[in-house]
């Protein structure tokens, strides 16, 4: 479906909209969940983060466990988004979650140049020359 | 910014790319024209040149729309989600999911459809994937993974530039904005008589 402008769009289409749910608008159901939960369809979350590189293949079919795989990749997320990494499904990393994205993966064989695969603050200023201008 | 592994680009030999669509999709020549758009803001600042052709088969970067599972091991999901993908030099690979509501034309932000999604800004996005990079962490930048929906980002910011500048140079006739070559008015603080800075 392609429209020339957005009022070319169809009445039906627009009073249509408002029933159809976006394909992650499940994830606002999982707000508050915490590590140790287990909660129904929490797979899927991580399903989606399989698959945007941030929990490597797993030989076994994800579990609705909120576990250690699962806050290790919404830490990495978090990072990566500029969020305030807490390892939680907070507000705002839900709100970022179900906004529709690109399909190609954030890391790539588990190395990635985004914020999560650069070194940090603390580990640049370790090795940076300081310079002083006379 | 950031490159795929490896950072495949294309070779020196094939800086002159075509691009054709799936024949199937019968696409209007408008529809054609926001892709001529998305691949000339590329073309700026690199020395890359981008030409339409006919032939599918002999096109170096291939566009198409297609739904759910089309053969790439990468299914659509529906309305938003994933919007689209493309694949790294130098397969040229670039599929959009053909459940969205793309808009091509008019202010996107004021529309009443909450899933319309900006074709230009997507297309942008994609073609910085069919040249080698990666997604950033720049929120402002056009390789920025996420895109509300009713929103139009279609201008390379300054990281986006950056990145494709180390993968393939500058286009000759570009000019960094920030430039120091550029010479800069400097206006008083109280004078707002033309609207602000100006390079």
């Amino acid at each position: 479906r392609i429209f020339p402008n957005i009022s070319s769009i169809p009445p039906w289409l627009i009073q249509k909209n408002d029933t159809v749910l976006g394909a992650w608008d499940a994830f606002k159901g999982f707000g508050g969940c915490r590590f140790g939960e287990r909660t129904q369809g929490l797979s899927k979350l991580k399903s989606y983060f399989n698959h945007f590189g941030y929990i490597p293949n797993s030989p076994y079919n994800f579990t609705d466990d909120f576990d250690d795989d699962l806050e290790s990749a919404l830490r990495t997320y978090q990072k990566n988004f500029n969020l305030n990494v807490t390892g939680t499904l907070d507000e705002p990393t839900i709100q970022s979650l179900i906004r529709p994205r690109c399909g190609n993966a954030d890391i790539v064989n588990g190395t990635t140049t985004m914020n999560s695969g650069k070194p940090t603050t603390t580990a640049l200023n370790s090795t940076r020359f300081h310079t002083v201008g006379h | 910014f950031s490159f795929f592994p490896g950072m495949p680009v294309w070779p020196v030999g094939r800086r002159d790319l075509t691009y054709a669509f799936v024949p199937e999709n019968e696409l209007s020549d408008e529809v054609k024209a926001v892709f001529g758009r998305a691949f000339a803001r590329w073309s700026q600042v690199t020395p890359l040149t981008f030409t339409q052709i006919e032939s599918f088969l002999a096109a170096d970067l291939k566009i198409g729309f297609f739904v759910g599972d089309h053969g790439d091991g990468e299914p659509f999901d529906g309305i938003l989600g994933t919007l689209a993908h493309a694949f790294s030099p130098t397969s040229g690979r670039f599929h959009l999911d053909g459940d969205e509501n793309w808009v091509i034309g008019g202010d996107i932000s004021t529309s009443s459809v909450s899933s319309a999604v900006d074709l230009e800004s997507v297309a942008v996005h994609e073609i910085g994937h069919l040249l080698g990079l990666g997604h950033s962490s720049v929120e402002d930048s056009i390789m920025f993974p996420t895109i509300p929906s009713r929103t139009r980002k279609v201008e390379l910011a300054t990281d986006d530039v950056q990145g494709i500048q180390q993968l393939y140079g500058s286009n000759p006739s570009y000019t960094t904005p920030s430039s120091p070559s550029t010479p800069t008015v400097h206006q008083s603080d109280s004078d707002t008589s033309d609207g602000g800075d100006r390079g």
